[in-house]
C-alpha cells in the first residue's frame, strides 16, 4: 500500500508540473 | 481523508468531491490561462447573480477588491448614456440590462477595464450567444491573458451554447456559485505551480 501511494504521489507531482490533475473522490 | 487531502495538496492535485465538481473542474481547466492571484472581478447584468457570486467568492477564499477611483471613472465614462446612471462601478459591476445593440462590445470593454485590477473575471449576462460573442470573449482572454469564466442567465435553455463556449476555452457554468468554486480551484492550482518554480 505504501509503495503504491508513494508511486502515485511521484506520478502526480510530475504530472501537475505540466497540466492540472483532478482526482474524483467518488 | 485528512491524509489523502494533505497528500493531494502537496502534489498540486485538485479534488472533485462529486461528479458535478469533476465536470466543472474539467471545464475550468480548458481555459488557456490560469489566474495569477486571488483577486476576482464580477461583471453582471443581474444584481442577484453578482451577490451570489460575491458570497461564494468569500466562502472559497477569493477577494473581490473595490476598484480604484481611476478605474471606476473609466467604467463610468464608458457606460455614460448607455445604461441608467445608478449602477455602481466598484466591483461587482452591475450593468443593469445594457441595450441589445453593441452588447458584446459593451461587455468586452467593461471586462477589459475591470481586468486591469483583478486576476480573473466571471461574467453573468443575458447576452445572445452568437459567433460575435464567442469571438469577443476568446479575443479578450487571449489579449489580457487572464481567465474569464461565464455564468449566463437562463442557463437551462443554453446548454449547447455553454458547451460551445467551454470548448473554445471560455469555461461556462450554469450558476455563479459553480463558476466561483471552479475559479477558486484554478487559483489554488496556479499558486501551487508558482510555488514549485
Amino acid at each position: 500500500g505504501l509503495k503504491y501511494a508513494s508511486d502515485f504521489l511521484e506520478l502526480a507531482k510530475r504530472a501537475t508540473r505540466k497540466k492540472p490533475v483532478i482526482v474524483w473522490k467518488g | 481523508n485528512t491524509i489523502f487531502e494533505a497528500a493531494m495538496k502537496q502534489c498540486g492535485v485538485s479534488i472533485a468531491y462529486n461528479i458535478e465538481e469533476l465536470i466543472d473542474l474539467m471545464a475550468a481547466f480548458t481555459c488557456p490561462c490560469l489566474p495569477k492571484g486571488n483577486k476576482l472581478g464580477i461583471l453582471a447584468e443581474s444584481g442577484g447573480g453578482a451577490v451570489a457570486g460575491a458570497d461564494s467568492a468569500f466562502e472559497f477564499g477569493l477577494d473581490i477588491p473595490v476598484l480604484s477611483k481611476a478605474r471606476q471613472q473609466e467604467l463610468t465614462d464608458r457606460l455614460k448614456g448607455v445604461i441608467p446612471p445608478f449602477s455602481a462601478p466598484k466591483n461587482p459591476i452591475d450593468l443593469v440590462w445594457p441595450p441589445m445593440e453593441n452588447r458584446v462590445k459593451i461587455l468586452v470593454d467593461c471586462a477589459e477595464i475591470l481586468l486591469k485590477e483583478v486576476d480573473s473575471l466571471i461574467i453573468m449576462d443575458y447576452a445572445v450567444f452568437n459567433s460575435d460573442y464567442v469571438k469577443g470573449m476568446q479575443d479578450l482572454q487571449n489579449r489580457v491573458r487572464k481567465p474569464v469564466f461565464l455564468a449566463p442567465c437562463f442557463p437551462a435553455k443554453r446548454q449547447a451554447e455553454l458547451a460551445k463556449l467551454t470548448l473554445k476555452g471560455v469555461p461556462s457554468f450554469t450558476i455563479p456559485e459553480r463558476a466561483v468554486k471552479a475559479m477558486a480551484t484554478a487559483v489554488k492550482y496556479s499558486q501551487y505551480v508558482q510555488s514549485i518554480k
